[in-house]
C-alpha cells in the first residue's frame, strides 16, 4: 500500500501523526 | 476521491515550524529502493516551491506563507518510483492540503452610496433596496458571514427603515410621509463573523428619497367668492383664486383643477396658473343683464392627478359659492334677428310689385325687449335701390323690382337697413335683408351653412300633406342659389330626413340593390345577436362550461376556493397528514441471538426544529414517540439537524433550499478535524454527522435524514462514541455483530395487560427495510419518515427500493390516533440484511380487504414480518401461524390476535 501520514494541526504544538489509506467517498 | 482534507495549513502564517506536515511511504520500500516525488500547484506549477519532499524519506515540507484567497487548496500528487528503473511502483496518490482561513478580509459593499426611493404611504415591510457586501474570506465560513446593521438615520427620530441583518434588504418600518421628510440618509455597517465583536466591519451610506403621492386634497383660502362684470363683455381674468396643496409643488399632485357645479350656459371657464396654483376665472360668453342680474354659481377643486387610493374614498365634492353680479349697460336698439329673409311670389305682377310690402323690420329696444320707439330707419346698403323703408315704423316695401336682379345674381338680393337712435350720442343698429323668389320649392326649410345657403326641397312624393304630420317620401338637397340637387334621400319614420352621402355638385345619391341587401343583413344580425347571447347565458346557468381549445386538459384549471392556490409543504413525502395530534409507536427490532437492534427512537445527537422557522439548538434527547408527537402537532415541520460537539455554519434554511451543501460538508469535516486535534489527542478521528434534509437537491427521494459514517478500518473505537441508533447502523455497515442496547425492552404486546388500543378506524403502519450490508468505510444513509393520519384506514406505503440509495435504508411510518401508546414490536431477523416489517393494528368494523400491501421480495435474504392486533376486549387466545419455510433465508411470520368483540369474521388474507 501507499500510505500517507499527516501531522495534525495543533495550536499547542503537539504533533500527532494520523495515518490515511486510500479511501473513497 | 478523498473524503477529507488530509492535511491543513493556515494562511498568513509560517507553517514551516510544523514540518514535515506529511509523510508518504510505500510498502514497496521494504524490498525495493524507492524514491518519492510530488507535483502539482505549489510545487512545479505556480506558485512554485511551496511544498517540497525529501525523496528518500517521503517527508513533505511547506516552505512559504500561503494565502487562502489566492489558493484555497493544494492537491499534491505523490509518486513512489523505483530508484533505479524510475518505474512507478504505486498508483499516484493525491494528498489534499487545505488552507485554513483566517479573517483577514473586510466586507466590501458593492457601492459606496446606495440611492433608492420609495413612495410615501407605502405599506410597512415594503422592500426599498438591497445592499450587497461581499467578503473574500472562505465561503460558508463565519469569516465571510456578513451581518448588516443600520448605524444611524438622518433625520433622526423613529426608525423608519429596518435592515435584514442577513440579506441586506432595507424595508419600510414605519409610515413614511413625504410632507414630513422627503429624504432619509442611513449609515449601514456590514460586519463579518456574523456581526460578532471580533468581526471586521465596513460602512456605506444609503440615500432614500420619499416619492410623493397625491395624498393631500387641495383647499381654498376662502369659503366663498364673488365678482362683478358688465353685461355684454368678456373677461380673461375676472377672478383669481389661490389653491393650497401640501403635495409636491409643481407636480400634478399639487396642481389644482377647478370645475363648476352648474355653469349651464358655459359663460365661465377656469384655468389654473401652474406656476402658483392660482385658478383664473374667465368670462367667455357675454352676460345679459336683462336676462340675469346675478348668477349664483358653485365650484369645487381637485388635483390634476388622481387621488392616492389611501385617501380617494375620503374625497367629497364640496361646492364653494361663487356670486357673479352683472352690471347693466345702456344698449342701443338692435334688429332681432339681425338677418331676415323675405320671399316674393314668382307670379307677382309688375303692378303689384309697386309698393309691395315686403315686411316689417322694426328694431328692438334691448333694455325693454320691446319695439324701439325712439329710432328712425334708413336704408343702408341697397345697390339697386330695391327697397324703401318707413322711417318711423320700419315697414319695408319694394321700390322697384327687376327679375334680372335675382337671376343674374345668386338667386337672392341682399340689402341693409339702419335704425338710428334719436339723441346724442346716436347709436345705429344694422340689419340685413335677404329677398328671394318664392316658388314651389320655397316651402321647404332653409338650411344655413358657412359656405352657402342650401334649400331643402319639398318632398317630391308627398304622402301626407298635413302640416302637423311628419313629411314622408324622398327629399332633395340643393343650394339655394341653384336648382341642381346635391344630395337626395328619404324621410324616416319621424320625419327626420335621412341624410345620404354628398356626391358633389350635380350628383344624386341612390341606393342600389346591394346596399339594400347589406342593410337587410345588418338588421338580421341585430336581431340574432341578442338571441344568441341569451342562449349562451342560459347554457352557463345550465352548467355547461366552455372547453379550452386543444382538448381536455388544456388551458388553466381554476384554483378552488379555500385553497389559496399555494403549495402545501407538508414536509412529509408520500402522505397526507391532517391537523391532528399523532401518537407514534416506538418500534424496536431485536436480533435474538445475534443481538441486533435497530430502534426508531432517535438518540440524543441532534436537535429538533419545529414549524420550519424556529431553530432549537443544543443537545436534546428525544424519543421516537416524542418526535412523532411533535410532528403531528406541527404538520408542516421543518427539517431536523444536529451536530455533535459543536455547531457549524449553515442554517436550516440553507438545507431546505439547497439540499445538502457539499461545500458546507467539506468545511464541517475540516473544522471538526481541526477542533478534535486541539482538544483530545486520544479521540478517534471519526465522525457521525446526521443531516436532516428536506428532500433537497441531491438527497435520496423521500428521505429527510442522511447519516454519514467516516471511519477507518484500523480503529473502530469511534463506535462507542455514537448514540445507540447510529452505532447500530455503523456496525451494520461494518459487518459487525450487533449487540442489543441495554435497557431497551421490546416484546410482543401482552394482550392481558392494559393495552390501550387505538380508537376505531385507526391504523398503525411500520415499514422498515434495509439492503445488503455495505463495505467497510463506506457511507450509510438513513431515512426516516413520520406520517400522521386521520381516523380512516390508510393504505400501506410501498417500501422504497433498498438498493437505490446507500446501503441501509430504514423507513419508519407511524399512523395512529390521539392517545394510543403502541407496543414495541420484536422481530427476530435471521440476518442483518434486508428487513421489511409491516405492522398494522386494525380496529373493529374495519374493512380489511385490499388494504394489506406486502411487497414481493424476490431477494433470498429477506424477512417479512406481519403482525396484526385486532379489536380490544377479546378473550380469544392469540393464534400464531408460521408458514412452513422451505427456504431458510426467507421468513414470513404472521400473527393474529382476534378477540370475540372484534366483529371481524376472519376474512384476513395475509401472504
Amino acid at each position: 500500500g501507499f500510505h500517507v501520514e499527516v501531522k495534525e494541526w495543533n495550536e499547542n504544538n503537539v504533533t500527532r501523526w494520523k495515518t490515511f489509506k486510500r479511501q473513497k467517498r | 476521491e478523498w473524503i477529507e482534507f488530509a492535511a491543513a495549513c493556515r494562511e498568513g502564517e509560517d507553517n514551516s515550524k510544523r514540518n514535515p506536515i506529511a509523510k508518504i511511504r510505500s510498502d514497496c520500500e521494504e524490498n525495493q529502493p524507492i524514491v518519492y516525488s510530488i507535483s502539482g500547484i505549489g510545487i512545479d506549477q505556480p506558485p512554485y516551491g511551496i511544498f517540497v519532499i525529501n525523496k528518500n524519506t517521503g517527508e513533505i515540507n511547506i516552505t512559504s506563507i500561503v494565502d487562502r484567497e489566492v489558493t484555497p487548496m493544494f492537491v499534491i500528487r505523490c509518486y513512489a518510483r523505483h530508484a533505479i528503473t524510475n518505474r512507478e511502483v504505486e498508483p499516484p496518490l493525491d494528498l489534499r492540503i487545505r488552507v485554513l482561513d483566517i479573517n483577514d478580509n473586510a466586507p466590501v459593499f458593492s457601492q459606496a452610496t446606495y440611492m433608492g426611493s420609495i413612495e410615501e404611504s407605502s405599506m410597512e415591510t415594503t422592500l426599498v433596496m438591497k445592499l450587497i457586501a461581499t467578503d473574500a474570506d472562505e465561503p460558508n465560513n463565519l469569516n465571510s458571514k456578513i451581518a448588516y446593521k443600520i448605524v444611524s438615520q438622518e433625520p433622526a427620530g423613529a426608525s423608519m427603515f429596518i435592515l435584514n441583518r442577513d440579506s441586506g434588504e432595507v424595508h419600510i418600518a414605519n409610515y413614511l410621509d413625504r410632507e414630513q421628510y422627503d429624504r432619509y440618509s442611513l449609515v449601514v455597517r456590514a460586519s463579518d463573523r456574523d456581526g460578532a465583536a471580533d468581526g471586521i466591519s465596513s460602512q456605506c451610506t444609503c440615500s432614500i428619497e420619499v416619492i410623493d403621492v397625491n395624498d393631500n386634497f387641495p383647499t381654498l383660502l376662502q369659503n366663498s367668492y364673488s365678482a362683478s362684470i358688465e353685461e355684454n363683455t368678456l373677461s380673461s381674468q375676472l377672478l383669481m383664486i389661490q389653491a393650497i396643496d401640501r403635495d409636491q409643488m409643481f407636480s400634478d399632485n399639487w396642481l389644482a383643477e377647478f370645475y363648476f357645479i352648474g355653469n349651464e350656459d358655459n359663460c365661465f371657464e377656469f384655468v389654473t396658473d401652474s406656476t402658483n396654483n392660482v385658478g383664473i376665472l374667465k368670462v367667455i360668453k357675454p352676460l345679459n343683464y336683462e336676462q340675469m342680474q346675478s348668477l349664483q354659481l358653485s365650484f369645487a377643486v381637485r388635483n390634476k392627478a388622481a387621488f392616492h387610493h389611501s385617501i380617494a374614498s375620503q374625497y367629497q365634492v364640496i361646492g364653494t359659492p361663487l356670486t357673479i353680479q352683472v352690471i347693466n349697460v345702456k344698449e342701443p336698439p338692435s334688429f332681432q334677428p339681425s338677418t331676415r329673409i323675405f320671399y316674393i311670389p314668382r307670379d307677382l305682377s309688375k303692378e303689384a310689385m309697386s309698393n309691395y310690402i315686403v315686411g316689417m323690420c322694426a328694431a328692438t329696444d334691448e333694455e325693454t325687449g320691446l319695439i324701439a320707439s325712439n329710432v328712425r330707419y334708413l336704408m343702408g346698403y341697397d345697390p339697386s335701390s330695391m327697397f324703401k323703408i318707413n322711417a318711423k315704423t320700419g315697414e319695408l316695401r319694394l321700390n322697384k323690382f327687376d327679375w334680372s336682379m335675382l337671376n343674374v345674381g345668386k338667386g337672392f338680393y341682399k340689402a341693409e337697413i339702419l335704425a338710428i337712435t334719436e339723441g346724442i350720442p346716436a347709436n345705429t343698429a344694422t340689419g340685413t335683408i335677404v329677398l328671394t323668389i318664392q316658388d314651389d320649392n320655397d316651402n321647404c326649410p332653409v338650411l344655413s351653412t358657412d359656405i352657402r345657403k342650401i334649400c331643402m326641397s319639398a318632398p317630391s312624393t308627398v304622402l301626407s300633406a298635413q302640416a302637423d304630420q311628419p313629411p314622408k317620401g324622398s327629399w332633395t338637397l340643393r343650394p339655394i342659389d341653384g336648382k341642381t340637387a346635391v344630395s337626395t334621400g328619404v324621410y324616416v319614420g319621424d320625419g327626420t330626413p335621412d341624410v345620404g352621402r354628398w356626391p358633389g355638385r350635380g350628383g344624386t345619391t341612390t341606393l342600389g340593390g346591394g346596399a339594400i341587401a347589406l342593410m337587410f343583413l345588418g338588421a338580421l344580425i341585430f336581431l340574432l345577436v341578442p338571441i344568441l347571447m341569451a342562449m349562451s347565458a342560459c347554457c352557463d346557468r345550465c352548467g355547461y362550461k366552455a372547453r379550452p381549445v386543444g382538448g381536455v386538459g388544456a388551458g388553466f384549471e381554476p384554483v378552488p376556493e379555500c385553497d389559496g392556490g399555494a403549495i402545501h409543504s407538508w414536509g412529509i413525502e408520500g402522505a397526507h397528514p391532517q391537523d391532528q395530534d399523532v401518537t407514534s409507536i416506538s418500534v424496536t427490532k431485536h436480533a435474538g441471538s445475534a443481538g441486533e437492534i435497530v430502534e426508531s427512537s432517535v438518540s440524543g445527537i441532534y436537535t429538533n426544529t419545529r414549524g420550519g422557522t424556529a431553530i432549537n439548538t443544543g443537545m436534546k434527547e428525544t424519543s421516537g414517540l416524542e418526535t412523532a408527537v411533535d410532528y403531528g402537532r406541527f404538520p408542516i415541520y421543518g427539517t431536523t439537524s444536529g451536530y455533535r460537539k459543536e455547531s457549524v455554519g449553515g442554517t436550516l434554511q440553507e438545507y431546505r433550499e439547497g439540499g445538502v451543501n457539499m461545500a458546507f460538508l467539506d468545511s464541517y469535516f475540516a473544522e471538526k478535524a481541526f477542533a478534535y486535534a486541539d482538544e483530545d489527542e486520544g479521540r478517534p478521528a471519526n465522525d457521525c454527522l446526521l443531516i436532516y434534509d428536506h428532500e433537497g437537491i441531491g438527497s435520496p427521494v423521500g428521505s429527510i435524514g442522511c447519516c454519514s459514517f467516516i471511519g477507518e478500518d484500523m480503529d473502530d473505537t469511534y463506535l462507542d462514541t455514537l448514540g445507540p441508533k447510529f452505532k447500530t447502523l455503523a456496525e451494520i455497515c461494518l459487518g459487525k455483530v450487533v449487540e442489543p442496547i441495554p435497557g431497551v425492552s421490546a416484546t410482543f404486546p401482552n394482550i392481558d395487560s392494559d393495552l390501550k388500543l387505538p380508537p376505531p378506524g385507526t391504523t398503525i403502519i411500520v415499514n422498515e427495510s434495509s439492503s445488503m450490508p455495505p463495505q467497510v468505510g463506506s457511507t450509510t444513509f438513513v431515512t426516516e419518515n413520520t406520517y400522521a393520519s386521520g381516523a380512516t384506514l390508510q393504505p400501506a406505503r410501498p417500501i422504497p427500493d433498498p438498493l437505490l440509495h446507500g446501503n441501509v435504508m430504514v423507513t419508519e411510518t407511524y399512523t395512529s390516533g390521539s392517545t394510543f401508546q403502541p407496543p414495541a414490536l420484536t422481530i427476530d431477523p435471521l440476518r442483518a440484511s434486508n428487513v421489511v416489517v409491516t405492522e398494522r393494528v386494525l380496529a373493529p368494523n374495519s374493512d380489511l380487504r385490499g388494504v394489506l400491501n406486502i411487497p414481493d421480495l424476490t431477494d433470498g435474504a429477506n424477512v417479512v414480518v406481519t403482525e396484526r392486533v385486532i379489536a380490544p376486549g377479546s378473550r380469544l387466545p392469540p393464534s400464531l401461524s408460521i408458514p412452513d419455510l422451505a427456504d431458510g433465508s426467507n421468513v414470513v411470520v404472521t400473527e393474529r390476535v382476534i378477540r370475540p368483540a372484534s366483529g371481524l369474521q376472519g376474512s384476513l388474507n395475509i401472504p
